[in-house]
C-alpha cells in the first residue's frame, strides 16, 4: 500500500528525458566552475606604470559544490565529511565552497617609482582550474 | 570584509585591497584598521606596488621618474620575446631568468670628460643606483646595453675598444679610498642588424650584486674605428658614433615565493594549492614519490 502511495506522489517522469530527471538529484544546476573575467589596467587607472600586458584575465570560480564531490572536482575526502557534517550534525559549518584548484604565471611590465623598468613573471596570477573545499 | 583573511595572509586579494586603499583615501573615515593594513605589506610583490601605487596614484599625482624612451623601447620589446599577449611566460631553454631589471645611469653623473673633439675618444662616469634590487633577487646576467646613434653608412662594420672601470670607494682604507677594477675589450659588429650592443659585465658585478652594494659607480671609455681586425682591414679613420650612455640591465632570478619558478613547475608538477599534499596512491606514497622525482 506504502509503494502505491508513493508511485502516486513520485512526478511521473516521461520515459524520454530520464537522464534529465535523474540530473536534478546528481549535480547542481549551477555547478561549480572556472568563469571569465578579463580586465585591462586602464580600466583600474595603473595603465601609467604598468606597460604590459593591456589585459589580464584572471578568471574566478564559482558555482555550488554536489553532495559526492569524490574524484570529480579533485577534492579530498574531507570535503565529504564537511558536507555530511552541515547537512547532519552543525548546520552553522558551510558547505564546501567553490574555489581555484590551480593556476598559471603571469610576466608583467612595469616602471618603478625610481624610473628603472623592471619585468617581472608572478606566480599563481590565473585560475586555471576549480575544486570544491 | 576582514573575514576575507586581510590580516597576515600574503596572498591577501592584493586588486581588492587597491580599491579598498582608494576608497580609504577617498573617505578617511573608512580607514582600514592596522593590522590589516599590515596585511598589505605581505601582498605579491606586484600587488603591493598597484596597492601603494594605487593609493599615492589616485589620491595624489606624486611626481615620478619618467623611463627613458629607449630604454622603454628595449624592454617592451625584450616583453614580446618573454611572454604572450596574456602575459603567459613563454618557456624556452635560455629563459631562466624570472625578472629583467633596467636602470639608466642618474643624470648628474653623466659628465663626458676627454675631448670629444678627437671624434673618436668618448668616455662617460656612470652612477647606478640599485635600491629597487631585492634580497631575494639573484644575479643571472648582467650587461651594458649601448643604442648606437651614429651616422655611419648602413651595413659597415665597426670595431669598437672599450675600457671599463668600476669604481668601488673602499672607506675603510685610508691610503687609496677608491680601488677601480677595469677590463679592456673590442667589440665588433656590423651596424646594420644591431640598435643595440650588450656589453656582457658580468663577471664584474657579480661581487658587488651579490653583497647588495646600492650604488655602483664605472667609468667607460670607447674608441670606435671602421672596419674589422679579421679580415686584417687596416682600423683608419675613427667612427664619429653619438654614444648615448648605456642603461644596465640585470637579468635576476627572483626567489620569493610569489615569483613563478618555472623549474618547479616543469620538474616537479607544481602542486596547486587546493590538492596540498599528494594523495598517496593504493600501491603506497612511494610509487607516486619515485614517479615524481623521475
Amino acid at each position: 500500500q506504502r509503494r502505491d502511495e508513493n508511485l502516486k506522489a513520485a512526478p511521473a517522469a516521461p520515459p524520454n528525458n530520464l537522464s534529465e530527471y535523474f540530473k536534478q538529484f546528481l549535480f547542481p544546476q549551477n555547478e561549480c566552475e572556472l568563469h571569465n573575467f578579463r580586465l585591462s589596467f586602464s580600466q583600474l587607472k595603473w595603465d601609467r606604470w604598468i606597460i604590459a600586458p593591456h589585459r589580464y584575465s584572471p578568471q574566478y570560480c564559482k558555482g555550488d559544490c554536489p553532495r559526492a564531490t569524490g574524484h570529480r572536482y579533485g577534492s579530498a575526502v574531507h570535503t565529504v565529511v564537511q558536507n555530511l557534517i552541515s547537512e547532519r550534525l552543525d548546520p552553522a559549518v558551510p558547505r564546501p565552497s567553490c574555489v581555484p584548484a590551480a593556476y598559471s604565471p603571469l610576466s608583467v611590465l612595469t616602471i618603478e617609482p625610481d624610473g628603472s623598468i623592471v619585468y617581472k613573471e608572478y606566480e599563481d596570477m590565473i585560475a586555471t582550474r576549480c575544486t570544491c573545499r | 570584509p576582514p573575514s576575507q583573511g586581510w590580516g597576515g595572509s600574503d596572498k591577501a586579494p592584493g586588486l581588492v585591497a587597491a580599491a579598498a586603499d582608494h576608497v580609504a583615501e577617498l573617505h578617511p573615515v573608512l580607514q582600514l584598521p592596522t593590522s590589516a593594513r599590515r596585511g598589505y605589506a605581505l601582498l605579491p610583490p606586484l600587488l603591493k606596488v598597484l596597492s601603494d601605487r594605487g593609493q599615492r596614484g589616485w589620491a595624489s599625482e606624486v611626481p615620478r621618474l619618467q623611463p627613458d624612451s629607449r630604454a622603454l623601447r628595449y624592454m617592451k620589446r625584450l616583453y614580446k620575446m618573454s611572454a604572450t599577449k596574456e602575459g603567459i611566460p613563454k618557456a624556452h631553454r635560455g629563459h631562466l631568468y624570472n625578472t629583467v631589471r633596467l636602470f639608466t645611469p642618474c643624470s648628474e653623473c653623466r659628465h663626458r670628460h676627454g675631448d670629444l673633439g678627437k671624434g673618436d675618444l668618448h668616455s662617460v662616469d656612470l652612477l647606478f643606483n640599485l635600491d629597487r634590487v631585492t634580497a631575494l633577487e639573484h644575479l643571472l646576467k648582467s650587461v651594458l646595453l649601448y643604442s648606437f646613434d651614429t651616422s655611419v653608412p648602413v651595413s659597415s662594420s665597426i670595431t669598437c675598444i672599450c675600457h671599463l672601470s668600476i669604481k668601488e670607494h673602499d672607506f675603510s682604507s685610508q691610503v687609496c679610498p677608491s680601488i677601480s677594477h677595469s677590463l679592456a675589450f673590442s667589440l665588433h659588429f656590423e651596424v646594420r642588424k644591431r640598435k643595440w650592443v650588450e656589453v656582457d659585465v658580468t663577471p664584474f658585478l657579480q661581487p658587488l650584486i651579490a653583497t647588495h652594494r646600492r650604488n655602483i659607480h664605472m667609468a667607460v671609455n670607447f674608441t670606435c674605428l671602421m672596419g674589422d681586425p679579421q679580415q686584417s682591414t687596416k682600423l683608419e679613420n675613427p667612427v664619429n658614433v653619438a654614444l648615448v650612455p648605456p642603461s644596465l640591465l640585470l637579468y635576476l632570478n627572483d626567489t620569493s615565493e610569489q615569483a613563478y619558478h618555472r623549474w618547479n613547475s616543469l620538474r616537479h608538477g607544481r602542486k596547486s594549492p587546493a590538492r596540498g599534499r599528494q594523495r598517496s596512491s593504493p600501491s603506497g606514497g612511494k610509487g607516486s614519490a619515485s614517479r615524481a622525482s623521475r
